[in-house]
């Protein structure tokens, strides 16, 4: 997967950081600080599409919208999350109890063309 | 889509830097919540108290043999994984006791569980982690009840009642399994812990439980998979 930098216009995967403090969650999450919501953004020239993604099913009914909304747009692939890792949490519930869970998927490690 | 083009799949212009970043961050705590099965975010009242907290998780994670926690902490923070690669989702839940009504002999705890867990989990795990005050020479019997409200809701009934032998002041812990998964399956969410001393000892916790040796219940549960119906 490719990190988006400077101005490729490539797929690549973009960083984006949630912080609790920032949005006033910090009371009931304790831990982590904050959350990494990357996602993925940029081009899928042909010569890049190909490499297995994640989604499949999410890629095909994407681009049935692409073609239902652009008939003429020439995309097959699309740029979509090719890794990704569980946000371990730690925070309070309604009720004042502490909870530790890992909520699957939630973190984007890597982007790819499918 | 690149800045500047639309999207191409809805045909919507692109958004402007600020505004991306707003419907980025509601889409996070939306996703969050959702993931969390929360309504909206918690409001805390009770916040436990850092050296109850720290005990609590030490003993958890000391108590916890059979983990299988990755080796290496997650980038985003310190916590590790509950049982990684099972591709269900996991709860470890600390409930602190509530002081309920006490007598010179006995002490009433409540530990309360919410909603959203209680609907949609099985307990596979739930411990009572008590802290004995020192009870002076010799073994002292401690009868330990869990009760439950019944149907009406009116009245405790006696879930089940354990019989202790206390010899000095430190840590015991009970299994809780059954009783916590029964509470669940009745969509109640308060549990109810009895502690009676027999004759001369006095109550048998700590009085005032100092911070680290808060009573508490650690409880695992694992999320129920919804019922799958395989196309052939």
């Amino acid at each position: 997967g490719i990190d988006c930098s400077g101005n490729s216009r490539m797929c690549c995967r973009k960083e984006f950081f949630v912080d609790f403090k920032e949005i006033g969650w910090e009371d009931w999450i304790i831990q982590p600080e904050g959350y990494h919501m990357n996602y993925c953004t940029g081009l899928c020239p042909l010569h890049v599409a190909g490499i297995p993604g994640l989604a499949a099913s999410f890629h095909t009914a994407v681009l049935n919208l692409i073609k239902a909304n652009n008939a003429d747009a020439a995309v097959d692939s699309c740029c979509v999350p090719t890794q990704r890792r569980p946000l371990s949490l730690l925070y309070y519930d309604r009720d004042s109890n502490i909870v530790k869970t890992d909520i699957p998927d939630m973190i984007v490690d890597a982007c790819g063309c499918t | 889509a690149p800045q500047g083009a639309g999207c191409p799949a809805c045909g919507l212009a692109a958004l402007a830097p600020a505004t991306q970043r707003d419907v980025l961050v509601s889409l996070a705590k939306q996703s969050i919540l959702s993931k969390l099965r929360l309504p909206d975010r918690p409001n805390i009242t009770q916040p436990a108290s850092r050296g109850a907290l720290l005990t609590a998780l030490r003993r958890t994670r000391a108590q916890r043999t059979d983990a299988a926690v990755s080796p290496g902490a997650p980038r985003d923070g310190s916590i590790p994984r509950l049982r990684p690669g099972t591709g269900v989702q996991e709860y470890e839940i600390l409930s602190f006791a509530e002081s309920g009504s006490s007598t010179s002999r006995s002490v009433r705890l409540h530990f309360r569980f919410t909603r959203e867990l209680a609907g949609s989990t099985e307990i596979l795990q739930a411990t009572l982690h008590l802290f004995w005050a020192a009870p002076g020479p010799g073994t002292h019997p401690v009868t330990i009840r869990l009760l439950q409200p019944d149907p009406t809701g009116l009245n405790m009934t006696v879930a089940s009642e354990t019989r202790l032998e206390v010899q000095r002041a430190g840590w015991a812990t009970l299994d809780m399994g059954q009783a916590v998964q029964s509470l669940f399956g009745q969509g109640s969410q308060r549990l109810t812990v009895e502690l009676e001393a027999a004759g001369g000892w006095g109550s048998p916790l700590l009085a005032g439980h100092s911070d680290s040796h808060w009573p508490f219940v650690a409880a695992r549960a694992r999320a129920r998979m919804p019922h799958r119906v395989q196309r052939r």
